[in-house]
Parts: C-alpha cells; structure tokens; sequence
C-alpha cells in the first residue's frame, strides 16, 4: 500500500505517457482505485494529458522535491473522479540537476510519497526518454516497473541498458524493484517487422512479454487535444479496449505475485 | 567551413536520428561532400543506423571528449564513401555529467570540432530527446539547428523551451546558432490532426516551416536494421525522395544566407 509502477523505457516516443494516463484512468474510472500519477518528465505531458493547464513551477513537483512546499499542496485533482496528479513542469530539469548533487540522490521522490498524507491504492510514474536521475528516481521508488516496447529495430538495443540500470539499483541500494512485464504498443500488423519483433520478443523475454498489445490509432492524439485520456472520452475504440484489458492483465499479474 | 547542423527536438522519437543519417547520406553519396556525422546521444543509434558496430567507450566519441584518445583515433569510416562518424555508446551518459561539473561546459564539443585534423563540408549532430548539456554542446557548436516535428499535440508544446535554451546560449554566450527551419516529419496524411497541426504550424513559423515533408514509412525501419541509411538502399521509395528533396531544400536555405 500503494502499489508503486513506474512506466519506464529510455527510448523516445514509444507510448510511456499515453500508458500512464491511460492505465491509471481505467484503474480510477472502471476500478474504482484512488490513484496518483507522478509525473517526473520535465516534458509535463502526463499532466496536460489528465486535463491540466501547465502549471508553474511553484506548483510543481519541484516545489516538492527541493522541499519548499509540503506534497500535499502540490497534489492536484483531474477532471476523472479518484485520480489525482504531481504534475511536472520544465522546471523539473533544473529540479534534476539540484537533487543530483544530494547524497541518496535516487531515493528523493520516494521518501516523497512516503510522506503523502492521503492513501492511494496505486502510484503510476511517467518517465523521461533517459537513464539519468529522475529515471532512477522513479525506479527506485517503485515496486513494479512496465515496459512499453514498440516494434522497431532499435528498441531492442536499449533493454539491455535498462536492465543494467535495474541491477545495480538492486546491487548498491537495495532496491526492491521488479520488471512486472513488456508490453508491445503502437502495433500496426501490416507490417512485416512488427512480426518479426514480436517473434524476436518473445523468444527473449518468454513470460515476460505481456500478451496484450496497444494498436496503433490516431485516437490516442485527440485525447492529448482534449485533455482527456482516450479511455474515458471514447471507451469503445480499440486502443481504449486494449488499454483496459493492459489494465487487467497488469492486475492479474500483481495478484499472483 | 564546415557548415555545422544539428538536429534537435527534445521531444522523443520525432525522427532526429533517422534525419541526420539520411540528410547526411545524401550529402556524401549524392553531391559528394566530405561529410561527419557527430553522434551525442548515448543511446548511440546514428552510429548504428550508420553500418556500425556498437563501440566499446575507449573508441568512443566519450574518449575524445574526455581527453583520454585524439579525436583523430575515433573517427570512422562508413560503409558510404566520404560519410564519416564520430560515434556514441552508452557511457556518452557518464561523460555528460563529467562534462557538466567543468567551467565552459556548453563549449566542449565545439573546441573538439575546431580540433579535427581533416577537413569536412559538413558536420551533422545528432542529438539526444532532451535540453541537458549534450544538447547544449551540440547547438552551441552548430551554425544551424534543423527542427523535426510530428505533427502531434505535444509537438508545438516543446518547441518553446527549444526557443529559450537557444535564447540563452545567444544572450550569455554569444551564439552563433540560427534556426535553419522546422519540417514535419512522419506524416500520414489520412489523418485529420496531420491537417491541423499542418495550418497550426505554418501559422505560427511562416518562413521558417521548410517545404519538404518526410512521409511515413517503414523503408526506414528497413535501413535501420540494414545499417544502411533508406536513401542509399533503397533510394527510389517516396521517403528517400522526400529525405533527397530535404537535403536540396536545406542547401538552398544555406545559400540564401
Ligand atoms: N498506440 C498508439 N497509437 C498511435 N499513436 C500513439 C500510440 N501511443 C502513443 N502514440 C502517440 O505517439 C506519440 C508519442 O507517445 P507518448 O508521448 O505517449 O510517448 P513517450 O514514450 O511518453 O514519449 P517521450 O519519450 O517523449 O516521453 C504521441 O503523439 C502519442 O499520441
Ligand atoms: N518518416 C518515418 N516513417 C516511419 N517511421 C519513421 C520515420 N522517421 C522515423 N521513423 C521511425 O520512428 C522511430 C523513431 O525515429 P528516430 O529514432 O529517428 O527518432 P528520434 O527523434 O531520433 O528518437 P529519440 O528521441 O529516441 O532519439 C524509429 O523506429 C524510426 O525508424
Ligand atoms: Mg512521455
Ligand atoms: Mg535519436
């Protein structure tokens, strides 16, 4: 209590933020869960995806993080009943470098939500396109971490850093994350390499590649515009259905651990 | 000489990568220009894209930055006659914080430049998906900034913080750098948001929103894979005419200067 995800993948524009905010939206929505998205991306996209205006930085989650607010001013209602967020702002890259020259620098953002006053069923964390400290942050944080693949010939290159990252996370600070699962996004079928990806994933990672998979639909970009998730504004698309039944399988998983 | 380029975007997965590699085959292969590649994102995918081998740190451009190796050492030839690379690997990550704790740090890799023993037409930077100190390297070395942009939502957000780092580096350090021009990039045109953000975009930049579009299309994943930028292998698809036609536009727009 809370369950704490991050949603991670160093690579560019795979789908993080559209499967943070759309994960935690069925979780709050169809499941009833109190939840709480962090948004650590100084890109501040999970929050204008949840229906913010930009917020400035004093009510950001760097006034948080550098201690000159308490979290529970930061905290902020969405327009979707039960879910909540610690929106970012381009301020949190500066945020970034400030914490990066504390000692026990990783493990900022989790004495952070140890000290959240309210109690949240689940914690789901966006992530910049890098491995550097908010990244590490967030990992640290966590107990579970997801990890959105698209079917391109990059994407397999950069796991490997991923899981090195991980190990010494483990190793050296004792941290008590796990990879929960892989799941493949942005999947169109026509095309030959995202089979061969697929084929190529599965024999890699066995278990550990989710079986649902998030089509690729333009449906995804209004919600951006709106400001509301795809899920909750157009819950019978595809994408939405795939993003519920992630949902599902991602609880599915956590009851059998 | 040499006409120094960066490719930049903080926002991940617009095709930064995929751009520097085609625009700077088509340079070397098609208009026979001594071309360099300078790769500075760590996750090191223009120097794959480029027929590479992943580099272990001691041949990496990271050697050259530290001081550690001559910058002569660590250029490399690629399978394309006159297209040179500097290459990346992970610990370009590493260097970046090095790199970050030393007076004049945005200036590094300009000095590394003015050092290179041989004489180039082009020197084209590839840069990582965000605004830290490699990225500041790389414009504050650069001549020009080529912008590429999904037109998607997110797309015109970032480009205001885009803006005030190259403000920056011209109000503090007196940079030379000027906005090349934006172009799209990924473009589907059944879609309606690819409409809108079109009239948005040319709204707002005039001028400065190049002619050319780089269509969507999986001959790029092909060349990634191949490790042979699609204009070279397979250089009549729509994308290889797109990219060619982009790279005729850029030199018109240089000339013009
Ligand atoms: N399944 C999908 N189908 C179509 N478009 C998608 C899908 N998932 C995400 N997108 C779009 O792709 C772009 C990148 O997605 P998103 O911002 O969620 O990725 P990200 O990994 O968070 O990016 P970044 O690395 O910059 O943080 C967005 O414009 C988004 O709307
Ligand atoms: N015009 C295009 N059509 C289809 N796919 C494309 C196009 N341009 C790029 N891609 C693909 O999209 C993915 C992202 O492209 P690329 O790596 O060039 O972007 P990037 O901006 O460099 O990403 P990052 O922010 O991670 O550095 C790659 O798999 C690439 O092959
Ligand atoms: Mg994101
Ligand atoms: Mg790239």
């Amino acid at each position: 209590h809370p369950l704490r995800i991050s949603v991670a993948n160093q690579k560019g524009g795979v789908g993080k933020t559209s499967t943070v905010v759309n994960v935690a939206a069925v979780l709050a929505h169809k499941f009833k869960m109190d939840v709480l998205v962090v948004d650590l991306d100084p890109q501040g996209h999970a929050s204008l995806a949840l229906g913010l205006e930009r917020v400035s930085t004093e009510f950001s989650i760097s006034a948080a993080l550098t201690s000159y607010k308490p979290v529970k001013e930061i905290i902020r209602e969405t327009p979707i009943d039960k879910l909540h967020v610690l929106p970012s702002n381009e301020d949190l890259a500066a945020t970034e470098e400030y914490i990066s020259r504390q000692p026990g620098r990783e493990a900022v953002v989790s004495k952070l939500i140890e000290s959240l006053p309210m109690r949240y069923d689940f914690i789901i964390i966006d992530t910049p396109p890098n491995l550097g400290v908010l990244t590490f942050n967030a990992l640290y944080a966590s107990k579970f971490v997801l990890v959105p693949i698209q079917p391109r010939y990059f994407s397999i290159d950069g796991l490997r850093r991923l899981y090195h990252v991980i190990e010494l996370l483990h190793s050296r600070l004792r941290a008590e994350l796990e990879v929960l699962g892989h799941f493949l996004t942005m999947v169109d079928n026509r095309y030959k390499i995202t089979h061969e990806i697929r084929q190529d994933l599965r024999h890699r990672l066995g278990e550990s590649l989710l079986r649902t998979e998030i089509p690729s639909s333009v449906r995804l970009e209004e919600g951006h515009f709106l400001g509301r998730p795809c899920v909750i504004y157009n819950p019978d698309s595809p994408v939405s259905k795939a993003y519920e039944a992630l949902t599902v399988e991602i609880l599915e998983r956590i009851g059998s651990h």
